[in-house]
């Protein structure tokens, strides 16, 4: 047998929720960040966040359409991290490099908190 | 994007999900 495989085919499978979530069409949830709301797909967050994985995987949550994080947690980082769950670019640069490390490692994406402190190292040396 | 440098980050990028928990 043989496999054909569409090489182009997980890229796209990301655009197309991207655009879902663009039209809010079957978002599932609302997470709210200091006071602005984010529409997402639970599937998605938990698919990249260890935060959101035990947070959903927990029977009791699992049905909630609402979760609000810790006010701590910066809207802009948390932005720039649900534009990189849903297109894999991450969107860095000198002003916003810590606060999205620190909601990072909030949010348990510890590959994308490593890049961003090899980002930090880079800049500092240059 | 305009005047933005792309990276290529080659390693991985999320947590991986258990088979099983």
């Amino acid at each position: 047998d043989d496999c054909i495989q569409f090489t182009r085919h997980a890229g796209d499978v990301l655009l197309n929720f991207n655009r879902l979530r663009s039209r809010n069409i079957l978002t599932d949830v609302s997470i709210q960040v200091d006071g602005q709301l984010f529409r997402a797909h639970k599937a998605i967050l938990v698919a990249c966040s260890g935060f959101f994985y035990s947070v959903f995987m927990d029977p009791e949550n699992a049905s909630l359409s609402a979760i609000s994080l810790d006010p701590k947690v910066d809207p802009k980082a948390f932005s720039i991290l649900l534009d990189f769950m849903y297109t894999s670019c991450l969107n860095l640069n000198d002003t916003v490099v810590v606060t999205t490390l620190n909601t990072a490692i909030y949010l348990q994406m510890e590959h994308v908190a490593n890049t961003c402190h090899r980002f930090m190292k880079s800049r500092s040396v240059q | 994007y305009e005047g933005v440098n792309t990276i290529k980050e080659m390693g991985r990028s999320i947590h991986e999900i258990p088979r099983q928990d």
